[in-house]
């Protein structure tokens, strides 16, 4: 069971969008995003969407999603979670 | 903080700086453990309304709602999405869920940055006198992100997010985590976004010194900040049976040893433990330490923890040595028992006594604060250094700051030693780190961009960095305490800042977000590596020849190839601009060491107006050399009224 559970084990992921490849058919951006995330995974939600910073959102996945939502079009880049420590 | 601001010029040079109008409009966002808002450096008297482009909001959550909010607080707010996708929920009896500071340390670097100023400030009667922030009129907005379990890169992307939209002026950031390219670290790309707004950006540089190649937070785009130490010490000497006298720094209050010798054992003796010379939790034989003072080496658990342990076993003092990890730096701590920390030398010569008497006694005598202690400052031995791991020819830090044993405001919600066990509560405490020096630039910075809103924060850094220096008064070499001897540009950058000098640079080195695209270009980054960090269709053109030696940064690394026979050739270009008044300057080279020779191409440039921009170039002819070698050296354009210099780091790799 335990590389079954690793496999299936979700992950922070900052997914970073090329805003300007946005299909026509999406009104606004977070829909797009919304979308990209949901063909993908059915349960995943998102952390929080950027649009100052990056153009993307945060979520979580299991790294078989991250690699299929990397491999889509539209997609820059899907990214782990760092953590920082205070100085 | 007390004593920095006279130790930076700031006191006497007060009308110098503007103290109304335009700092009350500058607004300093700290990224952090979040704000304990009844501190009295967040009380708002005297100060107007909110600046009027301020966006942003104070929210509520646990022991927090907008009240808590004022004139110079006037934003908080929290972000921990991430970090319970990670570690599941936020339990709310022991962290508040909202922006309240239960650690110490975002209330700390806030009041660093820009707090008010408090009269009678002290920790247990330590380092007393009147604390303010470096820009006491400017406001403060808080973006919680750093948790009990740490500070998670979607979380400080957001609050980041969010400062950009709440109009924040200068973005305070005392934290890092490990060596990404640009392209994966959170910090550089929304710091990126940052600048592109206007918002200058302080990080910390890290505390992994001193080993080279420790710096964190490195982008161009970015002001990274090492720490240096102040010209005030609380001394608490080691008076061993013998009558030998060490000296050690204490922040110790409370009932006193008795006035007599103790009986003294080595941890390492009082322990079964392989590791027992550190005083680890649970590693102390009570019946060897009972009643004795006890001598605990430094490293693995907190300084303040190992006292914890001493004191739990039973001791009733601790002697806290330094090994060769931390030399002769010395960090006061408010530890819970009598105690005191030594240097390396001090605490060998202490276990030389250990083995040469049967029957060991001491005593720790506490002297308080002094002020006026000489050299001052010198870089912290815990201080990252360069070179940049990421980009070697970008010389980081760009700076240093007072950063070692820093009064500043702290939570209701921790002791001072931020222990469990630690019941006290303090108004202020005293740390040490480049978390503390971070917020000097970023207050400071904050005063530059009051003093001049058109400047932008390459210009702002600018001014910070060529003004900076590298000597004492009587023109000794800034000391390392690592080492013992002068300092690098690899430990301090440009120099310790020097906030009098800065606001009048007369010229300064300047950057938009194009000469940042180029430097991207530079370093090779694909297209899509470029459009996540910068958020655009930006296209290298293929026909125009990038080089990172061209960004207009006001500091040089250099960088020879060892293997190379023969002399190797590098050319930097720069341009200045004209914020001062005409002059002609003149440009000279101090150098440390052979192996290089250094020309400037034209050695003199004249302005005629404010603004105008001059452009030079500096070749620099290596010898070849063994890998490893460095060498320093620094360029100074003089008009005989303002010196403009940046240092020169130069590298045999």
């Amino acid at each position: 069971a335990a590389p079954l559970e690793k496999k299936n084990q979700r992950k922070t992921y900052i997914v970073h969008m090329a805003k300007s490849e946005m299909p026509a058919s999406f009104l606004h951006h977070t829909h797009w995003y919304d979308s990209s995330l949901k063909s993908v995974s059915d349960s995943a939600q998102m952390l929080y969407t950027y649009d100052n910073v990056i153009h993307g959102f945060s979520t979580q996945l299991t790294n078989e999603e991250a690699q299929q939502l990397e491999s889509q079009a539209g997609i820059l880049a899907v990214l782990p979670e760092l953590r920082y420590e205070l100085h | 903080t007390t004593r920095t601001p006279e130790f930076l010029g700031l006191s006497k040079a007060a009308d110098l700086f503007p103290e109304s109008d335009s700092a009350s409009e500058v607004i300093v966002g700290v990224l952090d453990t979040g704000v304990w808002p009844e501190s009295k450096s967040f009380a708002d008297t005297g100060l107007g309304p909110i600046p009027s482009g301020w966006k942003g909001a104070c929210e509520s959550g646990t022991n927090f709602n907008s009240s808590n909010c004022n004139r110079k607080l006037i934003g908080a707010r929290y972000f921990a999405k991430g970090y319970e996708a990670t570690l599941g929920p936020i339990d709310e009896t022991k962290e508040s869920k909202s922006p309240r500071d239960d650690d110490g340390h975002g209330s700390h670097t806030a009041s660093t940055a820009a707090g008010s100023v408090v009269e009678g400030a002290s920790l247990f009667g330590y380092a007393e006198g009147t604390a303010r922030g470096m820009a006491t009129r400017a406001r403060v907005a808080i973006y919680k992100v750093c948790w009990m379990g740490g500070c998670f890169s979607s979380d400080i992307l957001a609050a980041m997010e969010k400062a950009v939209d709440d109009n924040v002026n200068v973005l305070s950031m005392s934290l890092g985590g490990g060596m990404s390219d640009y392209y994966r670290d959170s910090v550089a790309i929304g710091a990126f976004a940052a600048m592109e707004k206007g918002m200058l950006v302080s990080c910390s540089a890290g505390n992994a010194g001193p080993g080279p190649y420790s710096l964190s937070n490195v982008a161009p785009w970015i002001t990274t900040v090492g720490a240096g130490t102040l010209d005030r010490d609380f001394p608490a000497y080691v008076r061993l049976g013998n009558g030998r006298n060490y000296s050690g720094v204490s922040l110790y209050k409370g009932s006193p040893l008795p006035g007599k010798v103790l009986p003294f054992v080595y941890a390492g003796n009082a322990s079964n433990a392989t590791n027992g010379n550190l005083c680890m939790m649970g590693t102390l034989i009570p019946e060897k330490v009972a009643g004795k003072i006890v001598l605990c080496d430094r490293g693995m658990n907190a300084r303040v923890q190992k006292g914890a342990v001493v004191k739990a076993a039973g001791g009733v003092g601790m002697i806290l040595a330094n090994t060769a990890a931390n030399g002769e730096e010395l960090v006061a701590d408010a530890h819970l028992l009598p105690a005191t920390a030594v240097g390396q030398k001090s605490g060998d010569a202490i276990k030389g006594y250990f083995l040469s008497n049967p029957n060991p006694t001491v005593t720790i005598l506490f002297e308080g604060t002094k002020v006026g202690i000489e050299p001052s400052p010198v870089v912290a031995a815990f201080s990252s250094r360069g070179p940049n791991s990421i980009t070697p020819e970008i010389l980081k830090p760009d700076l240093i700051a007072p950063g070692v044993n820093i009064l500043a405001g702290w939570s209701g919600a921790v002791g001072p030693t931020g222990l469990v066990t630690d019941t006290r509560r303090v108004e202020f405490n005293i740390i040490s780190g480049t978390s503390m020096s971070c917020p000097h630039v970023s207050g400071l910075a904050a005063l530059l961009k009051a003093a001049h809103p058109d400047w932008s924060p390459a210009a702002i850094r600018s001014a910070l960095m060529t003004t900076a220096y590298t000597e004492y008064k009587n023109k000794e070499k800034m000391q390392d305490i690592a080492t013992g001897k002068a300092s690098t540009p690899f430990d301090h950058g440009a120099g310790h800042v020097d906030p009098v000098s800065a606001l009048n640079p007369g010229l300064v080195y300047d950057l938009t977000v194009e000469d940042y695209l180029g430097f991207l270009c530079a370093l090779n980054y694909t297209e899509f590596q470029i459009r996540s960090l910068a958020r655009r269709n930006f296209s290298c053109d293929a026909s125009k020849k990038y080089s990172v030696t061209d960004l207009n940064y006001p500091s040089f690394s250099v960088n020879f190839d060892s293997i190379t026979d023969g002399s190797s050739l590098v050319k930097y270009t720069r341009t200045l601009t004209n914020v001062g008044s005409p002059g002609t300057y003149k440009a000279s080279i101090t150098q440390q060491t052979p192996g290089v020779k250094i020309s400037i191409q034209p050695g003199t440039l004249s302005f005629s107006q404010a603004n105008e921009k001059k452009s030079y170039t500096v070749t620099f002819t290596g010898s070849s050399q063994p890998s490893n070698t460095f060498s320093f050296a620094r360029l100074e354009w003089s008009d005989g009224k303002y010196t403009v210099g940046s240092p020169i780091a130069i590298s045999w790799t």
